[in-house]
């Protein structure tokens, strides 16, 4: 079953994991079909929160938006090696 | 600290200020400023040294670019995103690229509303020596901008990191250091009555320069030069060299002027006079008139010879050749595709000008045809298509160059050919690789070279997350010929003379060796292939 349609602002920040290596890219095109997005998302915005050094909550409060919105370098905080620690163990 | 992983094998690294794409708004020599003093940040703590060339074959070379500029990481405008870099390695390793929209700062004290380019610079050379980003609040390497300070040093964690990939400064003591003309106060050494000895010494103050990449050494005091042993009005010895004949090793004379030896020696009386150790008796070579003789540069040949001669001529068979016009018809069982695409439930794979038919009943006789008769809308002097796909609508669309044209079965739509840019790519995109409408979320999808991009037919627009990198589609590589959704349902990429088949769940390639594209797709006999062409 598809999941719901994200939000304007949930696509935002899902596209900001994705870039900064939280989310793994192009994974959306297969969860589409597995139903497993809720579950990745949340953890890829526990692993920004404790990077960023921000109360680590799961949810996007005003730390992570005020987070999101600052400068930053356009590397991806993890990097291809660590892309097995991104994805999310077979439940 | 995080280390990547990749790291120099050599620390005497270059760096360049790109020529084509300086700061838009900037001082260039401001510019290249700020870049010396944010790498002496890393020098200073490493065994690292960095010298400024001018070439962008330099092991770090900094550009300015907005939006998308030729890599995965394209700019965002002003905000947000401020540059990036690439870890070490050849090509596009090392190098750094800046956001041009940026409101840069070459100042480090008037960031309040500009962000500092030392600050920025400082941290993207991190990520140019090996660095990833690293979670302590305050490090450099700290992913986040967080300005810089006046007197900046490098923090701890990024010390511990570069000192680990590069090891520490090695700084030598003062007194070991050779010091040539002594312009300075040698050490002092003073003894006191008791056994033990106190040493003072005078130390000169170190003092860095940053405007002194252009240096060789990047010493702080330049190494003693030996002694001149040949003032200047005593003539240098001469090193020995061969006489022109190859015969004599001469060490003792003067060496001729040799401005031709083809002339040489034909000293004119005048510069025998002048000259006389300048002339020497030559044996010319002799001539073997039994073989054809071929012109030998930089060999003595005497005037009085016929010499060279002119190669011997043997009569030829007087044949009669008809001229073949240039065909790029391929081998139907030898060569590879420009595209393929499934159309009407039949299987097109197009190669230069020409393309073959598979229907139901198999291969259709007659072909290759030229692609122009099926669809005469395409232009007259293409040479080859670039991608081709049918879309949900039915639509055929041909990517040739920038240009896309579009049928509706063979015939061109009006407002068409139209720019691939008006698509939302990119416009310094010169061709596509690929375009299909992947079965798994029937989804359209374009490739070109390392990237690929998610195209929304409803919206006419790719999407705005792409481009991507094409490692996504694992074991395809990069570059590939033409990608397809066959009736299997599978996905089916093409390279060269081969094919994977593609497991879109697992997003990898179900076998990494290629198979070969002709026995498979043309009914073309194995044997043949794998003798002709030894497949990789």
């Amino acid at each position: 079953s598809r999941p719901p349609r994200s939000t304007h602002h949930e696509i935002n920040v899902r596209s900001y994991l994705e870039t900064f290596g939280y989310l793994q890219k192009g994974l959306p095109e297969n969860l589409l079909l597995e139903g497993d997005y809720e579950d990745d998302f949340r953890i890829a915005i526990k692993t920004l929160q404790e990077f960023g050094g921000i109360p680590v909550t799961g949810v996007i409060d005003e730390d992570t938006k005020s987070l999101l919105k600052q400068k930053r370098c356009g590397r991806p905080d993890r990097e291809i090696g660590d892309e097995e620690n991104i994805r999310r163990k077979k439940r | 600290f995080a280390v990547q992983g990749e790291k120099w094998h050599h620390t005497n690294l270059t760096w360049s200020l790109k020529s084509d794409r300086p700061p838009s708004q900037l001082d260039p020599y401001g510019t290249r400023d700020v870049l010396a003093r944010a790498l002496d940040v890393w020098e200073q703590a490493s065994r690292l040294t960095f010298r400024e060339v001018n070439s962008d074959e330099a092991d770090i070379v900094v550009s300015f670019a907005k939006r998308y500029h030729d890599d995965a990481y394209p700019f965002d405008g002003r905000g947000l995103i401020l540059a990036h870099a690439f870890f070490p390695g050849s090509g596009r390793g090392g190098d750094a690229h800046f956001d041009d929209d940026e409101l840069w700062m070459l100042s480090s004290n008037d960031d309040d509303e500009g962000t500092s380019l030392l600050a920025v610079a400082a941290h993207e050379f991190g990520h140019s020596l090996g660095l990833s980003h690293s979670s302590v609040k305050g490090a450099l390497m700290f992913p986040w901008y967080q300005g810089i300070q006046p007197n900046f040093e490098l923090p701890e964690d990024d010390r511990n990191g570069i000192q680990q990939m590069y090891g520490p400064k090695v700084r030598k003591p003062w007194a070991k250091i050779p010091y040539y003309p002594v312009d300075s106060q040698p050490p002092t050494t003073t003894t006191t009555t008791t056994t033990t000895t106190t040493t003072t010494t005078t130390r000169r103050p170190y003092i860095h320069h940053h405007n002194r990449h252009n240096r060789p050494d990047h010493t702080p005091f330049a190494p003693p030069r030996p002694p001149n042993k040949y003032p200047t009005y005593y003539p240098r010895p001469r090193p020995p060299y061969y006489t022109p004949d190859r015969r004599h090793y001469n060490t003792t004379e003067e060496h001729p002027r040799r401005t031709n030896h083809n002339h040489y020696p034909r000293p004119t009386p005048h510069e025998t006079t002048t000259h006389p150790t300048t002339y020497r008796p030559v044996r010319y070579p002799t001539v073997n008139t039994d073989y054809p003789s071929y012109p030998r540069p930089n060999y003595p040949t005497d005037p009085r010879h016929d010499y060279p001669r002119k190669p011997y001529n043997h009569p030829r068979p007087t044949t009669t050749t008809r001229p073949t016009p240039p065909s790029d018809k391929p081998d139907t069982c030898n060569t590879s595709y420009d595209a393929v695409a499934l159309i009407r439930g039949e299987l097109f794979i197009f190669k230069n000008r020409y393309h073959w038919r598979i229907g139901a009943q198999g291969h259709y006789p007659g072909y290759p045809m030229d692609i122009s008769r099926m669809w005469p809308g395409l232009p007259r002097d293409f040479t080859r298509v670039d991608a081709v796909y049918e879309r949900p609508d039915r639509k055929i669309a041909f990517f040739i160059g920038k240009e896309l044209f579009l049928f509706d079965t063979q015939n061109l739509l009006p407002g068409y050919p139209r720019a691939i840019s008006e698509l939302g790519l990119p416009s310094s995109l010169e061709k596509l690789d690929a375009a299909m409408v992947w079965g798994h979320n029937g989804k359209t999808y374009f490739y070109s070279g390392s990237l690929y991009w998610k195209y929304d037919e409803e919206e006419g627009h790719v999407e705005l997350d792409y481009p991507r990198d094409m490692s996504m589609w694992k074991g395809v590589g990069y570059n590939i010929d033409s990608v397809f959704q066959w009736k299997d349902g599978k996905t089916y990429f093409f390279k060269g003379r081969g094919f994977w088949k593609f497991n879109d769940l697992q997003m990898k390639v179900e076998h990494e060796r290629q198979l070969p594209s002709a026995p498979f797709w043309m009914g073309c006999p194995t044997e043949r292939t794998s003798r002709r062409s030894p497949f990789r």
